[in-house]
């Protein structure tokens, strides 16, 4: 997973 | 997005709706910790920074924007409009103990060193112990109204879907949060005592009261 692209979840 | 994450989002959000009715319908807030509030206000309010840097969805944002609300509106109604009401001798829980070490712990254990990360990675450990004041008090006073069982009962049950999310993802997306799952099932684990007298009392049409 790319951490730099951000959080998707809630 | 799979059907977890989805019923997981809505049991979060109906939790934090069920909570606001019962305090708003009844003027009241007795039971309720001020200071669990307090926590949930903080980690929405530290995970979710990205708002201003990063755009997921248009459901994304949404949802982040009415959780932060529900979250301050609560902690309005307990500390502002109904505080006659707030029970804050039985609200004894001491937030030191569990914000010193877990800043430290977002200091050492994160996927970045960044401010941002940080911010989100404190946000994850706290979610994880929040609800602990909320414990501690239905400990302290031995009760605990049934409608706040089932404010419970979906925040519980929340965090537990989301680890459905999480094993799902991980078979079909190879995503992997390692973060966000241990502080996960951490969380998830604080309920399960909860789920218990949950099922055996409060869904027999009992009061949640210990013994």
């Amino acid at each position: 997973k790319d951490q730099e692209a951000g959080h998707d979840e809630l | 997005m799979n059907v977890f994450r989805i019923l997981g989002d809505v049991s979060h959000l109906l939790a934090m709706i069920l909570l606001l009715l019962k305090i708003w319908r009844s003027k009241c807030c007795t039971g309720i910790s001020g200071k669990s509030q307090i926590l949930f206000a903080l980690v929405f309010t530290t995970r979710y920074l990205d708002l201003f840097t990063n755009f997921v969805s248009l459901y994304n944002t949404v949802m982040k924007v009415i959780f932060l609300l529900c979250a301050y509106l609560t902690v309005y109604m307990i500390y502002g409009k109904f505080r006659k009401t707030f029970d804050s001798e039985n609200d004894t829980f001491r937030l030191e103990f569990l914000l010193v070490p877990i800043t430290g712990l977002s200091f050492l254990e994160n996927y970045s060193f960044t401010p941002l990360e940080i911010l989100w990675t404190f946000s994850i450990y706290l979610e994880s112990v929040a609800i602990l004041p909320q414990l501690f008090m239905i400990s302290k006073t031995g009760e605990a109204e049934t409608i706040t069982t089932h404010y419970l009962f979906f925040l519980g049950l929340y965090r537990a879907l989301y680890l459905a999310n999480w094993i799902w993802r991980y078979h079909t997306e190879n995503f992997y949060d390692q973060i966000a799952v241990v502080s996960g099932v951490v969380q998830t684990i604080f309920y399960c005592d909860f789920f218990y007298l949950y099922v055996t009392k409060v869904l027999k049409g009992k009061k949640l009261s210990l013994p």
